[in-house]
Parts: structure tokens; C-alpha cells; sequence
């Protein structure tokens, strides 16, 4: 399974359609502070199924849709999708083995979240599995969030050894 | 279960010794099952000596010295089942030029050794530099994030508006 | 008790008011006593908006943002009963070089104004460039600390050991 | 209070004699991960009087003494003095009205800590008395340790309150 694009529209602060092209090798994202850098790694955890807001540092999950600022208007939905190159592995969910797959959530204000497969709607748990299966997903161990190296040093014993289960 | 928990614990304590003499430019370490044993119960403690220090936990090494090693163990952890996509954000902070290096260094190698695509949110000039493109996030209209596609020089001012 | 915690709630908030803005370059900011009417039990939160941004809790700050408004609460404090030494280790980790900017503009009035002396342990080039003098720590011996008094140059050098 | 100098010997990775001068405006100290700077900011809290180890990164206070490396063996003491100018202020333990003040703490290993003030033995209590008078000492909230900033951001509004109370 291979990352291609990540798509943005209404979501934190990426209000206009924004697109991160993903290739191989090492792509860097820099810009000032408070320009939107740690919204595009919520961006990328909340496609692959995250269910808790706090983890998209949210008091509740209608805080990632775009809320707005003094010259424009909050927005009523938040899309994100992701699109993948699946080169030739067959899909858990019983798409065909087409190389471009798109998967998207959606979420509108007061309604919750909408999944859909290469336009197809699907469960939470069926990108959860999808993802999983390809050895990554919302909680993946090789997506570190802004502080969670320091959490990892601040954490006892006990609380690290979550990072071994994920390997075994 | 306890089977596969200790080739876990196995595999990634191999993987973190080499990873970490790497990343320290010398030095060694190791992984070590704390507080049981009940590998399925017990804790995960980094035993650590960078280069011509002393053998002692974690807690005791300095700031950058601590990062360093959390980052090996999660590069660890991730060799043993690798990801297709690896999204980093400003975990060179605590970092200085050197360290910076020696971690660019290994990430170029990560990629090209498991084919997983990178994405790295960082200040430091150094990483930006390791980098094989970059994208400036900016927010020309308050408020409101854009993304471009940027080349170095121009990701240098945007670090810095001044 | 009660009134003598109100005084310096309502001084650390004029001061905090003052210089959220001086940091952030614009916006505004004020602190709030929340959880309790009692303010001998009342918690301290910071509501904050940078520029061109709607109000809000810290927690929704992005990190250098969070990292600079709680630069402007220690300094708020301090400046309600100045220290002789203030020390400093690594605050400006997370500020983008604008921000580091404003930070150091900052410490040269506080300097000035309160005749505190400032020891500020850093890895940024442009925050180095702005202090009076520089102190190098340094290890020719491995794990033997030393002290050196160094120019701009020497100190760049010996960030970047490379 | 002015402060003037800060003097190490065996304290923590300082086993040569280092002084670290203090003079008016911005000081800035730097070098390479792990060289030293953040036990210098433990020994300037140290010699006023800090009890507990754990803010010395330590698990007994013993820990600040010099452990040894490959090539040198471990110290049996560490002393940290700090040199004061009182500009003339009347020192609160009786001192002459000296504008010179040398204020030192020594820890041997097994046998606790002995504080001077110019050479005269004192307590813990009239050192930690004498900075709290002049607006500082081991907690002061003028010395910001590497990552308290981040605790502080991460506290409960509760916990932030001791900040209020050092300022009333
Ligand atoms: N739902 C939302 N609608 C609009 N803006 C939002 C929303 N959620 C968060 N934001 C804004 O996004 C900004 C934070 O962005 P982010 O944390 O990604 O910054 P960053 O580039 O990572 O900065 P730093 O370098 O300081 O870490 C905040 O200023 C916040 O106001
Ligand atoms: N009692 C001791 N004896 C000898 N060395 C010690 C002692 N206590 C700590 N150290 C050493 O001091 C070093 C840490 O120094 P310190 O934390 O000051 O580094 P630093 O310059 O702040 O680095 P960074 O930039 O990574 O924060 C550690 O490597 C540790 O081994
Ligand atoms: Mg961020
Ligand atoms: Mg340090």
C-alpha cells in the first residue's frame, strides 16, 4: 500500500481545498508557528478512523470543522481523503483490485462522520481494518504527534510497553 | 501471546542497539523488561550509555540525549513491522546540528530501505535541507491555512517572516 | 490571604495583557479565574487570541503558540516582584525565528527595565546572536563538563560539531 | 542583590572548577546535547537550598556528586558557591553589611549537605530565608527548567496557581 495525496477541505484551518502530495523519499512541511503544520498530522490520523476527539485536541469531534475567523464564516462539514496506490493487493472490503483507492470521511456539524471507499460508503471499521492490515491507522506508532517524544521519555515502564504490543 | 511478545521485545531490542550506537555516533544500549517477569505484564526501560558515559536509565540523560533515544526506540518498533507512511512532527527540536544530522542521515536510509513515505514538520534548517521537497504551510489571510510547494531558500523565509 | 492573591491576580493580568501582545506582535489576551468564586481556590487559565484569531483556551493553541503564551504568564508574573536571576533553558525550542525575535527583543527590556540578569541556555543561531556575551559548555573530555567563554562564531561552531 | 558568579567543583558532569560569571543584560550559554548547560541551571537552584533530588534529576541527592566516567574515578564531595553583591542591603543572618557575599553549599557523599555564608556555617533555612527575601531561591519562578514550559502549558488550571501565590 502506497500514500499518494492527502485532500483537505474545511478542516481546522485548511477552510479553502488544500492537497499534500505524499511521495517517496523525504518530504519536509515547514512554515511558522500557528500556520496549520500539527493540523495536516490530525488531518492524516483523523482520515484513517480516529474516534476520540481529544486526540484531534478537540473538546468534541465537530471542533475539527473549520470555525471560522474575523473576516470568514465557520463551515458546516469538514472533508478529508486520502488517496492510495493499493499496487495490485487485494482489499479487505471486496473492491476490486483497482491500484487508485480513495478513501474519505466526512463529517458534518451535529450529525457525525460519513466513510466512504472509492465512493462506496463503508463502516468506521471497515478503514480501521483497511489500515490496520497495511500496518498503519489512526494510532499507528510511526505517526509521533508535536510533545508525544516527550511523553514517550516521561512515560513509566508500564505505559511504553503499548509501543512493543503494537510490534508484536 | 507471551510467545510472540518476546520475539517482539527480541527483535525490537536488536534493532534498538544498532539504531541507537547510529543515531549517538558511538555508545550503547539496550531494552529491558521492567518491574515482571511476566514479559506480558511487564514495563519497557531503555538502558542507555552514550559515547564514554556511564550505563543508566533514561530519566538520567540530558534533554536531546532522551529524544535521541526515543527516537530510537520508535524507529526500532517501526523496523520491526514497517509502515507505509511516517509523519513526524518537530521531533528535532530538542536536537543540535550534529544529532540533526545523524537523524536525517538515518531517515534517508529508513526510506530507502522499506520504501515509506516520510513526512517531516520541523524548524531546524539542517533537516529542511535533508529534505526531498518541502511544502510551506502558510497562512497569508489570518486564520486560513494554504499549503505551496516550496524550495529551500524560499522555506528559509518562511521560518522566518522577520 | 484573599485580597492580597485578588492584587496580584489583577497586576499579573495587566502585565500578562501587555505582553502576550508585545509576543505575539498584535492580538489579545487576558487571564481567567476559573473553577471556583473563592479566588483562594479558584484555578488560573489563559484565554488567547493571536492575531486575526478567535478567542480561546490555550489547549487550542498550536505549540509555539502555547509556548509563547506561557512565556508572557511567567514574564507577567515576574514582573509583579522581579528576581535578581532569571535562567532560562531552552524555552525558545519551539518558536519559529520570528518568535524567537520578539522573545529576545522582550528579554533586552526586561533586562533593562528591572536590572535582572538573564542566563538563557539555547540552541537557536538567532537568539545566540542577540545575547551580550556567550558561555560555551563543552566536552574534550568525554563526560567532563568545561566552561568557555566564547564570540558568535565559536559558538555557532560548537552547536554544530559536524 | 546582585548576582555575580556562579563556581562548580565535582557537582554532577563539572568535576574540574568552572565558574560561570553572571554580569548585567542577557548571558546566553550553549554547546552540543549533553554537554552540561541544564546542570548548570540545577546547580544555580542547588546551592539555594533545594531539598529534593528528584528536581536534581537524581534518585538521592548523592546523585550530584561527580559519578565517574571511563577515564575518572567518582568524587566523594561536590561544593557549589554562588557570589553575591548585596549593594549594601543589610544581609537578614546578621552578616556585616558586606558588599561582598559568598554564599556555599558542600555535599559528601553519605553525610549530607553543610552550608556557609562567607566561610560561617549556617542552615538550610537561613540560606533558603536569605533568596527568599531578595525574590528568588531553588523554586523561584524565574527559572524555567528544560520542559517545565511544557508541563506549565499541559497543568490543570489548579496546579497553574502556584504561580499566583509566588506573585502575591
Ligand atoms: N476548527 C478550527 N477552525 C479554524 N481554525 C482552527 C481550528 N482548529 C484549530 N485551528 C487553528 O489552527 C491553529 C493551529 O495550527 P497548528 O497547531 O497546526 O499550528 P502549527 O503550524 O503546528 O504551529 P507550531 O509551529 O506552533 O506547532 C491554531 O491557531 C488554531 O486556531
Ligand atoms: N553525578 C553525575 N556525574 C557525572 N555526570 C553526570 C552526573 N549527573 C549527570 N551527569 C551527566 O550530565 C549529562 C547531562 O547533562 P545536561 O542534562 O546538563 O546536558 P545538556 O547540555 O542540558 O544537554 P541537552 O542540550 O541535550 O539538553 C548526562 O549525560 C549525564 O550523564
Ligand atoms: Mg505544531
Ligand atoms: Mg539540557
Amino acid at each position: 500500500l502506497r500514500f499518494v495525496r492527502l485532500h483537505l477541505a474545511g478542516f481546522k484551518s485548511f477552510v479553502d481545498p488544500a492537497d499534500l502530495l505524499i511521495e517517496s523519499g523525504l518530504t519536509g512541511i515547514v512554515g511558522p508557528n500557528g500556520c496549520g503544520k500539527s493540523n495536516l498530522v490530525e488531518a492524516l490520523r483523523w482520515v484513517m478512523g480516529e474516534s476520540s476527539a481529544r486526540q484531534m485536541r478537540g473538546g468534541e469531534m465537530d471542533d475539527v470543522i473549520f470555525s471560522g475567523t474575523v473576516d470568514r464564516r465557520a463551515r458546516e462539514f469538514a472533508e478529508v481523503s486520502v488517496e492510495l496506490d493499493t499496487a495490485g493487493q487485494p482489499l479487505p472490503i471486496g473492491l476490486p483490485a483497482n491500484h487508485a483507492v480513495v478513501v474519505s470521511r466526512r463529517i458534518d456539524r451535529g450529525r457525525g462522520s460519513l466513510y466512504r471507499v472509492n465512493g462506496k460508503e463503508v463502516r468506521a471499521r471497515d478503514v480501521q481494518l483497511l489500515f490496520a492490515d497495511a500496518q498503519t491507522g489512526a494510532r499507528s506508532s510511526a505517526i509521533i504527534s508535536q510533545g508525544q517524544i516527550g511523553s514517550l521519555i516521561a512515560a513509566k515502564p508500564q505505559e511504553r510497553r503499548v509501543l512493543l504490543e503494537e510490534a508484536a | 501471546g507471551r510467545r510472540r511478545l518476546m520475539a517482539a521485545f527480541t527483535a525490537a531490542d536488536r534493532h534498538f542497539r544498532t539504531l541507537f550506537t547510529r543515531l549517538f555516533g558511538g555508545g550503547r544500549a539496550h531494552l529491558a523488561l521492567a518491574d515482571s517477569e511476566n514479559p506480558l505484564e511487564a514495563g519497557l526501560e531503555i538502558m542507555a550509555s552514550p559515547p564514554g558515559k556511564r550505563l543508566q536509565a533514561l530519566s538520567l540523560l540530558s534533554g536531546g540525549e532522551q529524544t535521541l533515544a526515543a527516537l530510537a526506540l520508535v524507529f526500532a518498533v517501526f523496523l520491526c513491522t514497517p509502515a507505509p507512511v511516517c509523519m513526524l512532527d518537530e521531533v528535532d527540536a530538542p536536537l543540535d546540528d550534529a544529532n540533526v544530522d545523524r537523524f536525517c542521515a538515518l531517515l534517508t536510509e529508513l526510506a530507502g530501505v522499506s520504501g515509506t513515505r516520510f513526512l517531516v514538520v520541523t524548524h531546524h534548517r539542517m533537516t529542511m535541507a535533508r529534505m526531498d521537497r518541502l511544502f510551506g504551510v502558510t497562512m497569508a489571510e489570518r486564520g486560513v491555512s494554504q499549503l505551496v510547494s516550496v524550495d529551500l531558500a524560499r522555506a528559509e523565509a518562511l521560518a522566518d517572516p522577520a
